[in-house]
């Protein structure tokens, strides 16, 4: 009797101790989660549970997204994840992205998680147009997808119309020729075999390298309007700002290094950039909303953090990451010739 | 800087002349 009264109160006790949760699903590239989360728990406390149960060390690249009102936000580190302007309907959804792009695909991103979740998020981007990508460097791209998800080419499994339901090129490309769907793949084919040998992260790495060279990769693009009226676009990217004009997204008609801007600032609507040169002019600019100003901060500081982080020696855990990622690969390496 | 799509310059080049012949008037 005493031990079903005690169990009955711990019972009790472990049901009071219980936080108070909601649900929350994450989308990634590739999967979909739901967790219980404290209703405490602040932007942060979510986020390393995702990278812990992704495996993710890069963290630092990452973000939980939302959108409010057309406008993507990403959860802030310090508040509470309620405390965002997020539906509070169930589960409340967040896609878990690369929120700032390395420099260098191959020096930076250690991890095959990493590189993965990179390959997919730019892959999208590619194919969906938002970023722009010629012709011949699109056929390229997809011959490399193609290798890191069927492997080696294999006449004998790999027969024609293997591709057919696959999303490879970007429409824009495949409507500039009077090509085929089998014309296509006969071409991407042709280069695929060209790629035998090179395992699914290899292939995705080599995918990162040509993409990175894409002049759109990385920008993240906002409408502004000039001190004249005149409408522009701001890009934001690892290296620094960047002004275009509304019709031409591939070319900055100026330009600000990280290491040239002594300060950024915005009040209201209206965003100022300092040049650290006196004789430079100050730029300023007004842009749509208060909560994209916002966005624009985050995304200055965030890669203005990484550019000067790059400039100095790895941190401890960047080295021993990029050790253990070497040790691995050189047992993949070995483990293929003994094979 | 190194010259953008650097080690895929050849490749690149041969595909654009492969698809050459098939491009519509208009691209």
């Amino acid at each position: 009797m005493a031990e079903a009264i005690t169990s009955r109160m711990s019972f009790t006790s472990l049901k009071r101790k219980q936080p108070k949760t909601f649900t929350v699903r994450i989308i990634t590239m590739d999967a979909e989660m739901e967790f219980n989360c404290e209703m405490k728990w602040k932007g942060k406390d979510l986020f390393d549970l995702v990278c812990r149960t992704l495996g993710l060390r890069e963290t630092w690249f990452f973000g939980l997204q939302y959108t409010i009102k057309d406008t993507i936000a990403w959860l802030r580190w310090i508040k509470k994840v309620l405390g965002h302007d997020v539906p509070k309907e169930e589960p409340v959804t967040f896609h878990f992205l690369a929120k700032f792009y390395p420099e260098n695909v191959e020096e930076e991103l250690v991890q095959d998680i990493t590189q993965h979740l990179f390959f997919l998020q730019v892959k999208k981007q590619i194919l969906e147009e938002k970023i722009y990508c010629p012709p011949e460097a699109s056929v390229l791209l997809a011959s490399y997808a193609v290798q890191a998800k069927y492997g080696d080419y294999d006449p004998s499994v790999h027969k024609r119309g293997f591709l057919a339901e696959e999303e490879l090129l970007p429409k824009r490309v495949i409507n500039l020729y009077q090509m085929t769907p089998e014309m296509w793949e006969e071409r991407i084919t042709a280069w695929y075999a060209e790629h035998r040998g090179r395992t699914r992260d290899e292939a995705e790495m080599e995918y990162l390298k040509i993409a990175q060279d894409t002049e759109m990769y990385g920008v993240n693009y906002f409408l502004i309007r000039n001190k004249k009226g005149t409408e522009l676009l701001l890009g934001v990217d690892a290296l620094g700002l960047h002004i275009y004009d509304l019709e031409n997204r591939l070319t900055p008609k100026t330009s600000f290094p990280w290491n040239e801007i002594r300060n950024i600032s915005y009040s209201d609507k209206e965003f100022t950039i300092k040049p650290l040169e006196k004789k430079i002019d100050v730029f300023k600019f007004n842009s749509s909303k208060l909560r994209v100003n916002k966005l624009i901060l985050q995304l200055c500081i965030g890669n203005h953090d990484l550019f000067m982080r790059r400039r100095k020696a790895d941190s401890l855990e960047v080295q021993q990451m990029k050790a253990q990622a070497r040790e691995e690969k050189a047992r993949k390496q070995m483990e293929r010739q003994r094979l | 800087q190194p010259a953008k799509f650097a080690p895929y310059q050849k490749a690149l080049r041969e595909i654009r002349y492969s698809l050459l012949p098939f491009a519509n008037e208009s691209g």
